[in-house]
């Protein structure tokens, strides 16, 4: 069974493969898997779909481990899309939730990558495509999107771990979400979970301009990163990007944004640096379930305020 | 696979603009193959930089010499990696 999976340890990407199929057979009224593409290495880009039914309704989209060596993000990843499965007939938030939205929610956003931190090297972070007249591999796939792209905060150079690659959304990890959220038509929020700075983050990174939602999307986030902190008390800042943490050109969410999908946030998980991106497995099921507070609020927020 | 013995994992606090700069100079060097985890931007964030082993000892030369402060947040850096495989591995055995 799906319940049977140790959460509090770290997966390769066949184990977190598998299990995803284990968590759509215990649930099939309610989990389904889609494929919206392949990676440049040609694995499988996989999404989860959590939906009661009907077609089209507004939708959520929640990616993780967009950056391979950031692996809290995709064993929060898992960890969250057992919990929505399970809590959905249980927890009234969830339940109201699902039985007007659906959930998209992609663990392995960066699939090549993530096999590359497990087989060759643990620090890796961009995707694995070759670059045209350089001997360095990978793009960033937090600068290829089209919003700001090749802006301040990101790099031409190849051999850059923030390389914003040849053109927009020449990653193919990155046009299959572009494809799949513009083709869907109603993806109401885009949260794209990293690691780490304990931070939640909302557009735009581009420029330090505010957005016209920024008002909203502030009060939004002071809540969410109350309610994280009141499960441990581990704390977060939040803000824009640009305000929070630095100028980045070409990200998921200012693209999302710039799309019209208002509630796209960024969540920068544990820790603050003591282990950076070796966080230790231990703290795998306290940053999910506190994230999971952060997660709730926002979704809550998403499908009580339609637009 | 690539090992990471030696590498360490400094905190960078920058005090001003001028030292911002000086790192994002040291940013440039592709020699030393700095791997920066959190980059330069403003003085008020702190910069986290892993290091190769080969480089530790002329990068905390340089900010000696410069008098920009640092701490170690990671001694060395196969260390906790080993101990992660290690983890991984238990629960696969616990699992079988």
């Amino acid at each position: 069974s799906s319940r049977a999976f140790d959460f509090s340890s770290y997966h390769t990407l066949d184990e977190i493969y598998s299990w995803m199929d284990t968590l759509v057979e215990d649930h099939p009224g309610l989990v389904s898997k889609i494929r919206i593409g392949q990676s440049y290495e040609g694995r499988d880009l996989l999404v989860l779909k959590f939906s009661t039914g009907g077609s089209a309704r507004p939708a959520i989209w929640v990616d993780t481990g967009i950056h391979s060596r950031e692996w809290i993000s995709q064993a929060t990843g898992v960890w969250t899309a057992n919990k929505i499965a399970e809590e959905y007939g249980r927890d009234p938030s969830v339940t109201a939730l699902l039985d007007n939205m659906d959930v998209f929610l992609e663990i392995i956003a960066n699939p090549d990558g993530f096999v590359f931190t497990h087989s060759s090297d643990r620090m890796w972070r961009k995707t694995r495509s070759p670059n045209t007249g350089s001997t360095c591999l990978g793009v960033d796939p937090n600068r290829n999107w089209d919003a700001g792209f090749g802006g301040d905060g990101s790099s031409g150079d190849p051999c850059s771990d923030i390389y914003h690659g040849p053109f927009p959304h020449s990653e193919r990890e990155v046009k299959a979400i572009v494809d799949f959220i513009r083709g869907h038509g109603n993806v109401k929020s885009v949260i794209s979970i990293h690691s780490y700075s304990q931070m939640l983050l909302f557009p735009y990174g581009y420029t330090s301009v505010p957005s016209p939602d920024y008002q909203e999307m502030n009060e939004l986030a002071k809540k969410a990163v109350s309610d994280l902190a009141a499960v441990y008390g581990t704390k977060y800042t939040f803000g824009s990007i640009a305000d929070t943490i630095y100028t980045a050109a070409g990200t998921t969410v200012d693209w999302a944004y710039d799309q019209g999908v208002k509630y796209s946030f960024t969540l920068e998980l544990r820790d603050t640096g003591r282990h950076g991106f070796l966080l230790p497995s231990s703290q795998i099921l306290p940053t999910a379930t506190e994230t999971w507070q952060a997660l709730l609020d926002i979704m809550v927020h998403v499908l009580e305020h339609p637009y | 696979l690539e090992t990471f013995v030696g590498h360490q994992v400094l905190r960078i606090k920058t005090r001003n603009e001028e030292e911002v700069r000086q790192l994002q100079l040291l940013e440039s060097l592709e020699h030393l193959e700095l791997d920066f985890w959190i980059s330069p931007s403003a003085p008020a964030l702190p910069v986290d930089v892993r290091i190769p082993a080969a480089s530790v000892q002329s990068v905390k030369a340089f900010l000696e010499s410069q008098g920009i402060e640092y701490s170690v947040l990671i001694e060395d850096l196969q260390k906790l990696l080993d101990e992660e495989k290690e983890a991984m591995a238990r629960s696969r055995r616990v699992k079988r």
